[in-house]
């Protein structure tokens, strides 16, 4: 179906999910002693709300498809800007999404890649299934990114041309799907800087998005002049650029409640100066605390 | 006082306040306790590409009488606890639970082979209150 009612996710936060594939094998971690195996009863609530959870969100779910590893590195560096090493979220950070969901195109739609490699410009048609984004996820930003193969010695400047379009598939009239909408634009970068070229689509796929279209299928042209666009005739210029298949990177808005908030720890943290000290600040100088964080405070800004 | 004219002479306390300390707080008194796990564990590094290891931390200990003056508990805690041993000892004492969290952010691999980065709340116990 074109849109799907998204499903409004468990209390559960889907990290603590157990990828159960066999509904009545408990999961290995679960599994009691020999002697207490009936005391199925006896396991603490967590784990049985977990094996419970993971039996009914996985009942038939294919085994889970290992991602991307440039994308993987990616998101670990993403993971790294923005949290401590004990994995909490750093403060200093303003951005308002508490979600970034990475999707790598579907593979059956890459067709198109063996001719890549021939050296004309690099066009290819993308799938993104968008089905594990909640309805309680907003969209913030959406960006294309591509990675580039830096094996291969490629001479810089370049100015890459992106060419965008959406393909509408109108079940109704059968029709081969048309582009209803396209943009186009272009970027100018040094290759030896750069290994990831993000391009901002928001406002391009907003309107789906916004829709809960699940599945978002586009043509991306990208070429690239490289060297100075201004010596090089068209063709010569426009040398194959060992481009990966982009990813499509939302940040989202994640409005549950077993999401993180910033905006109530920033007014939060706004209204404490003024907040009263509460009494039950049993072991810490309630006062002292205070005045050390103004220091700091009047410390940074000096 | 009765009892006391006729009882030997106690050793006299090494000072008052140590003396009255036991009524008040009590030895194994609720606090903080600091707990490490690694998702490997729990066999959900899987899924879970960071963090690898996660600290949820959790609140042990008995809540004193006076549990207001020292955790911020609402007057029902000392009622509750008034209720335990004055009217109904069937009545639970208060709990020494946590009272403020931290968020974490987590790094998963999801079933269609996409990666999402999400920060959720409430996971770290950072202070206990009685209730």
């Amino acid at each position: 179906p074109h849109s799907r009612e998204r499903t409004v996710p468990e209390k559960i936060p889907a990290f603590l999910v157990a990828p159960e594939d066999n509904p009545h094998r408990i999961h290995p971690l679960l599994r009691l002693p020999k002697g207490v195996r009936r005391g199925y009863a006896l396991l603490p609530p967590l784990l049985k709300v977990l094996s419970e959870q993971g039996r009914r969100d996985w009942q038939g779910a294919a085994p889970r498809l290992r991602p991307d590893s440039r994308a993987l590195r990616y998101m670990k560096r993403l993971y790294k800007m923005s949290a401590t090493k004990e994995g909490i979220p750093k403060a200093n950070k303003s951005h308002l999404y508490n979600t970034v969901r990475l999707f790598t195109p579907c593979s059956e739609c890459q067709h198109r890649h063996g001719e890549l490699r021939r050296g004309d410009l690099h066009s290819v048609d993308l799938l993104f299934n968008l089905d594990r984004v909640t309805a309680l996820e907003h969209l913030l930003k959406s960006v294309l990114l591509y990675s580039f193969d830096t094996s291969v010695p490629v001479p810089s400047p370049a100015t890459c041309t992106c060419h965008l379009s959406i393909k509408e598939y109108d079940f109704s009239s059968q029709v081969c799907p048309s582009a209803s909408h396209s943009v186009a634009f272009s970027l100018h970068f040094e290759f030896r800087k750069r290994r990831w070229v993000e391009i901002d689509v928001t406002s391009f796929l907003q309107p789906l998005i916004a829709t809960n279209r699940r599945n978002i299928h586009m043509a991306v042209n990208f070429t690239c002049l490289l060297g100075d666009a201004q010596r090089n005739t068209e063709q010569e210029g426009s040398r194959n650029v060992a481009l990966v298949p982009p990813s499509l990177l939302l940040y989202l808005n994640d409005t549950s409640e077993q999401a993180y908030h910033r905006r109530n720890s920033l007014r939060h943290r706004r209204r404490s100066p003024g907040r009263p000290v509460q009494r039950d600040a049993p072991l810490a100088d309630a006062l002292g605390t205070e005045n050390a964080q103004s220091k700091r405070a009047s410390r940074r800004r000096r | 006082e009765q009892g006391l004219q006729d009882a030997p002479a106690a050793a006299a306390p090494r000072n008052l306040s140590d003396y009255f300390k036991q009524f008040l707080f009590p030895q194994n008194e609720c606090e903080l306790h600091n707990f490490r796990l690694s998702f490997s564990q729990l066999q959900w590094d899987k899924w879970i590409i960071a963090p690898h290891r996660y600290s949820p931390q959790y609140c042990k200990g008995d809540c004193p009488r006076a549990a207001g003056h020292r955790y911020g508990s609402p007057v029902h805690t000392m009622v509750q606890n008034i209720i335990y041993e004055k009217l109904d000892a069937s009545v639970p004492r208060p709990s020494c639970v946590p009272a403020a969290y931290s968020p974490l952010s987590v790094l998963t691999i999801e079933p269609d082979g996409s990666i999402v980065y999400k920060e959720y709340e409430d996971m770290i116990a950072t202070k206990c209150t009685c209730r």
